[in-house]
């Protein structure tokens, strides 16, 4: 019982690994839920921000607005959820 | 809670629903189940009705399919985005689509309905011990022909309750073969199978098989259930996992979430991992299709997403046991379609009456003078029932409850039954809660009423019910799974189906053969903390779950505080 615990990691055939960052996660979540194509479609382009769009998130899902990619902003973006997007386009 | 842009609503209020087809995790009578009740909790607060259609076009359209389904949004394989649904519209819009990728069940684990066996068609019950093993899926250990099998009570060996899980070898859905099982082994287009496959279907993602030994001559085809062993993802979609199965030179019997950092099970689907790298990953607690579908028909009917999480039309999903719409869903549909006034609509029913809710009597019963009826006098009830979870003594008139969970001590009443139920008569014999519907089935004589809230249907004679005309009273309701009824009078009881409203052929039976050990004429039955109660006069026989009666007692001094 004394033995170090091994830790084993095994990388899995066919197995489909996101190696997306935190980042990229978070566009693309802000993407496909409306956040950020409905800023751009506002005309705004050049000063559309991640952090405007994670805002617009964080307000729409009734978190806290951060604008940042914080623990609960992330974790929200990874549950499972309807596909409807929040903001229409 | 939020509309979508301009309000988009449908211009009636009679919305028509079709299930283009059925997931291959879910028993179809599941699943139309929990889409019937999630169309429920939207009707039950505005005044929208729905009625299924099974052919033709419908308003809302509900299908399952992966990845690329045929419109613009495709589903990205287990987990992540589970369903969506489009506004109220023509075409495509009011349509309600969900990911078959995900592993859908009522939320809480696998639902495996049985067939054949000795359980009725009742659910599996998991986890079950068999052989001093513990079960958390159907298994076809104990058997030579390869059948699977579960328990439907924790113990098998106790109970000896069993069914037979959803397998090709028994029937196949969908197809062409009126669900008649596979033939193995089969010829397609000149090759051999001698299980389930995907070759040959455009969509590669749907195991099928032949229901002769040759499909190129007869043409005759079913669609295989995934097992609830069977993976998903991985590189062995639909194959069983293979147990024991040797991993990194360790014997596994059940999923493990060694080897991944992300938790998820996993499973072999071969006896050795090391040698063949086959694998996929198992079945979890799956998501509530009713939940996800309530969500779901919110969009249909006109709802967009809310910012209020408790909400069910906030996005996210999440797992709740006792649901109930939360005030802001309802806020937002009756901004729609306005509120539910007066009873349900249900077509004319030319000997029942309806009877609009009366005010008087939506608030809570008050206890009449306990002088007036002593509970402790009265020798013999005329029912006694559970209903929601509460113990009600009714007698002449009066009514009585406590709580099923907690000590006799917390007797309230006598209630006036008019003031409750104010079409009842003075005498009930029998009641019974509808578990699917929450409806209440009272019985008096010939006649039955049925109460939803404060509206009700009946009197209905009990004929309507299948009951021939030699029965004059039902005397005790027990439920038996979510849609049966047995319904008791004299020395023989019947089995009520509560979805066609008939009694089943092959009844009545006799008490005695079934129910060995109580009276031959019961006044009562009832269930209670998963013990059946026979009462006689001022007694009871109580009876275990394994048909054993393992107490007699008088009900006054053991159910009531006398």
């Amino acid at each position: 019982w004394s033995l170090p615990l091994k830790s084993l990691h095994v990388i899995f055939p066919g197995d489909i690994i996101k190696n997306m960052t935190d980042m990229e996660l978070a566009k693309s979540y802000l993407t496909k839920f409306g956040y950020m194509e409905n800023l751009q479609r506002s005309g705004f382009q050049s000063i559309v921000s991640t952090t405007t769009a994670l805002k617009k998130m964080q307000q729409r899902l009734g978190l806290e607005e951060t604008g940042q990619l914080d623990p609960p902003t992330l974790e929200a973006m990874k549950q499972p959820r309807c596909g409807l997007p929040d903001v229409a386009n | 809670y939020k509309t979508f842009d301009g309000d988009v609503k449908w211009d009636h209020n009679d919305i028509t629903y079709r299930i283009l087809n059925y997931s291959p995790d879910l028993d179809i009578s599941l699943t139309d189940d929990a889409f019937a009740r999630a169309f429920k909790v939207w009707s039950d607060v505005t005044p929208l009705t729905f009625t299924r259609l099974y052919e033709g076009t419908a308003d809302i359209m509900v299908s399952f399919g992966k990845g690329d389904h045929g419109d613009p949004y495709p589903f990205d394989g287990k987990d992540g985005l589970l369903a969506h649904a489009y506004p109220p519209g023509q075409g495509i819009q009011g349509d309600a689509h969900f990911d078959d990728d995900e592993n859908w069940t009522l939320g809480n684990g696998p639902v495996s309905k049985t067939r054949y066996g000795n359980a009725e068609g009742a659910l599996c019950h998991f986890p079950f011990t068999f052989e001093g093993k513990s079960y958390t899926t159907c298994t076809t250990d104990g058997r030579s022909d390869n059948l699977p099998w579960c328990a439907t009570t924790a113990d098998f060996g106790r109970d000896k309750k069993y069914g037979f899980c959803p397998s090709e070898l028994l029937y196949t859905f969908g197809g062409n073969a009126d669900a008649a099982p596979c033939v193995f082994p089969f010829v397609f287009q000149g090759k051999e199978y001698s299980k389930c496959t995907t070759e040959g279907r455009q969509d590669r993602n749907r195991l099928w098989c032949a229901t002769t030994a040759n499909y190129d001559d007869d043409k005759k085809w079913g669609l295989c259930r995934d097992k609830d062993t069977a993976v998903s993802g991985g590189n062995s979609e639909g194959e069983p996992c293979h147990f024991p199965f040797t991993f990194q030179g360790q014997v596994y019997d059940a999923c493990t979430s060694d080897g991944r950092g992300d938790g998820r099970l996993w499973g072999a689907t071969t006896a050795n991992y090391d040698d063949d790298k086959k694998w996929g990953l198992c079945r979890d607690k799956g998501y509530s299709l009713f939940l996800v579908a309530a969500h779901e028909f919110g969009h249909a009917l006109g709802l967009d997403h809310s910012n209020v999480r408790q909400a069910l039309m906030y996005p996210m999903y999440s797992y709740v046991e006792n649901f109930s719409l939360h005030k802001d869903d309802i806020a937002g549909i009756q901004y729609l379609y306005g509120r539910r006034e007066g009873p349900l609509p249900t077509p004319p029913r030319p000997t029942t009456t309806t009877a609009a809710p009366r005010p008087t009597t939506t608030t809570a019963p008050t206890p009449v003078d306990p002088t007036t009826k002593d509970v402790c006098k009265v020798n013999k009830f005329d029912s006694i029932t559970v209903i929601k979870n509460y113990l009600y003594f009714f007698s002449d008139g009066y009514y009585w409850t406590r709580s099923s969970r907690a000590q006799n001590g917390d007797l309230k009443g006598p209630f006036r039954v008019s003031q409750r139920w104010p079409a009842l008569p003075t005498v009930i014999d029998a009641a019974f809660e509808d578990l699917v519907t929450r409806k209440l089935y009272f019985f008096s004589g010939r006649q039955f009423w049925v109460y939803t809230g404060q509206s009700f249907l009946g009197p209905r004679s009990i004929e309507k019910l299948g009951l021939p005309a030699s029965v004059r009273t039902v005397e005790g309701a027990l439920q038996r799974g979510r849609t049966k009824v047995l319904l008791f009078s004299g020395e023989k009881y019947w089995r009520l189906d509560m979805k066609t409203q008939t009694v089943e052929r092959g009844y009545p039976r006799y008490i005695h053969t079934a129910f060995g050990g109580v009276p031959s004429e019961p006044h009562d039955v009832f269930q209670l903390n998963g013990y059946t109660y026979f009462s006689w006069d001022r007694f009871y026989w109580r009876m275990t779950p394994s048909k054993q009666v393992d107490r007699v007692g008088y009900v006054k001094y053991d159910l009531l505080p006398c």
